[in-house]
């Protein structure tokens, strides 16, 4: 989707 | 082992269908403080984080730490086989192959068995910081489910916008521009139509619609949501459960227009 942010740049992998 | 009986289906198979349409093969994740699950969207754009602490069971043991690996699909399948007031009980061994699960009627003495065969399920954990929120808006839950579905025909992106005037929900779409604004609500009468917002700083933040519809799907588990937000942080959306259990869901923003 356009302009869409992920998770993986605010949380991160355990 | 584990054995965790609830007292009501109906908890298991609401938030097994809140979730089902966002994440498919998820590890609930049981030990002596209860089930949990973590997973994300494929697209790692949300993700939904579930506690069913130990207390919301009647009784629960759980000896040591398993991962059920089951695919939600199929879960759902079984579920349907129970009625809502039918007290469920969970048991798996300790390396266990399936999962079973028992549904009694409360009022006959109709007792049915299912086992779910169990996937190995390599996920990704997400460690969550923990967050202060600049916004807490605390709504009914139905209400935040009306506001999403209505800016839905319109666009497919919602700007949440909280100050000190209160909450303002707007879109905008090829046929035009929609908003609904709420402000802090106090009824003695009906504290469920309550509306609350803590607010610290402004926060002004956007959001796929598509996602917030997906979340209110779990608006049967509770009356009221709380909607979180931080600039530039995921939105988190809050379904409290009995016994400080919960059903979270987390939203990466949108890069603001």
């Amino acid at each position: 989707e356009k302009n869409q942010k992920t998770l993986l740049g605010f949380f991160q992998k355990t | 082992m584990l054995e965790a009986r609830l007292e009501q289906a109906e908890l298991l198979k609401k938030v097994v269908d809140a979730i089902k349409d966002l994440v498919q093969d998820c590890n609930f994740d049981c030990n002596d403080s209860g089930v949990a699950l973590q997973a994300m969207d494929n697209s790692h754009v949300a993700l939904v984080s579930m506690m069913l602490k130990s207390e919301a069971f009647s009784p629960f043991r759980c000896d040591r730490n398993i991962a059920l690996g089951i695919n939600l699909s199929s879960l759902t399948k079984v579920l349907r086989c129970a009625q809502n007031n039918d007290i469920l009980t969970v048991k798996a061994e300790d390396a266990p192959d399936v999962v079973n699960l028992m549904f009694e009627s409360s009022d006959s003495d109709r007792l049915s068995e299912y086992d779910i065969k169990l996937m190995d399920i390599d996920q990704e954990h997400l460690g969550i910081p923990e967050t202060e929120y600049a916004a807490t808006v605390t709504m009914p839950s139905p209400e935040f489910q009306r506001i999403c579905r209505d800016l839905s025909a319109l666009s497919e992106s919602v700007s949440i916008e909280c100050t000190k005037e209160g909450v303002k929900f707007a879109c905008n779409g090829d046929i035009g521009s929609g908003a609904v604004t709420l402000r802090s609500h106090s009824d003695v009468e009906n504290p469920d139509q309550n509306i609350k917002i803590d607010l610290t700083e402004p926060v002004a933040l956007t959001f796929s619609l598509k996602y917030l519809s997906n979340f209110c799907k779990a608006s049967g588990l509770a009356k009221s949501v709380n909607i979180c937000l931080s600039n530039e942080v995921p939105l988190l959306v809050e379904y409290g459960l009995a016994a400080n259990s919960y059903l979270r869901f987390y939203l990466a923003p949108k890069i603001g227009d």
